[in-house]
């Protein structure tokens, strides 16, 4: 018998993506 | 209600370009070019931080710090923001940081506060990428203010309907070796017939109407200066009033136009008042 491997576990916490995008330059 | 000190927990932080936090940021630059009277339309660059919270009884408020950039529009220049140039690097553009809240109720937003700092780029930043361009110059500068009345009375001496006085200098930059000043200014035209102009305080402004003008003056190596000036005019033309149902009297009184300073072009932008007409009024090199 082979025992089950580790699972996916917990999914990562989402990361709020800020700052957003540039919409012209980069200041 | 809640209790005293104790902090309302944030709803969520959504991602900055979140479509909402996009709309919250908008309205907010709207209000920003809506509330100040001086300087240059700002246009959104960047959303830095989203904050959401529950707003009781309904609603949500969005808490953001968003980057603004000027654009090459006056704020009282009635041409569209989305038609507005962005201020390139090289002309040593303005920014601001803005810290705003916003309310959505309804799918409607709604500014609750503004508080913004405009800076503009460093010289450094601006020499980095162009050695020779002009930096912004002090808007009291006597150098700057001269040229500002030399291209102004430049401009009046090429004999328009009206005598155009200067409502604020805008912008103005020193070119690296100081030799020529570039200005930018608002005028407005006036009452009064340039030729028969004693006291310009005598004359009185008309409403709605302004000049956005630029102006270079360059110091010539023998003595003297040459003056460029080429201002934009919007003219204010009193809207169409909409066809009423038979039997209906229309509220509004007749439309008296005032005679314009200079003729009104094609419509390109319609208020629920006025239409508004530019006029591109060119003054050569005198």
């Amino acid at each position: 018998p082979v025992a089950p491997g580790p699972g996916p576990g917990p999914a990562a916490p989402a990361i709020p993506l800020c700052p957003g995008r540039i919409r012209h330059f980069k200041i | 209600a809640r209790s005293p000190g104790v902090p309302v927990a944030p709803v969520r932080d959504p991602d900055c370009d979140d479509l909402d936090v996009e709309q919250a940021a908008l309205a907010a630059v709207q209000y920003v070019n809506n509330n100040h009277k001086h300087g240059y339309k700002y246009t959104l660059n960047q959303v830095d931080k989203a904050r959401v919270y529950q707003r009781r009884p309904t609603g949500e408020v969005y808490v953001l710090e968003i980057d603004l950039v000027e654009t090459c529009c006056h704020v009282l220049d009635p041409t569209p923001l989305e038609n507005c140039t962005v201020r390139q690097l090289t002309e040593h553009a303005v920014e601001g940081d803005c810290d705003v809240s916003v309310l959505k109720v309804d799918n409607q937003f709604m500014v609750l506060n503004a508080k913004c700092e405009s800076s503009p780029d460093s010289a450094e930043d601006v020499r980095k990428i162009c050695p020779n361009c002009p930096l912004l110059a002090p808007l009291n500068d006597t150098k700057v203010v001269h040229a500002v009345e030399a291209a102004l009375t430049a401009f009046n001496a090429q004999k328009h309907n009206n005598y155009f006085k200067l409502q604020e200098i805008s912008r103005a930059q020193f070119s690296p070796l100081q030799s020529s000043v570039y200005t930018e200014f608002v005028t407005v035209p006036t009452d009064c017939k340039p030729i028969d102009v004693i006291d310009p305080a005598a004359c009185n402004p008309l409403p709605n109407q302004h000049g956005f003008c630029k102006g270079t003056l360059t110091e010539k190596v023998g003595g003297g200066e040459d003056v460029v000036a080429t201002c934009t005019v919007f003219v204010a033309v009193p809207a169409v009033p909409a066809p009423q149902p038979d039997g209906i009297e229309s509220s509004l009184g007749p439309a008296v136009p005032a005679e314009p300073a200079v003729p009104a072009g094609p419509p390109v932008a319609a208020g629920p008042a006025v239409a508004l007409g530019p006029l591109l009024v060119d003054a050569p090199a005198v």
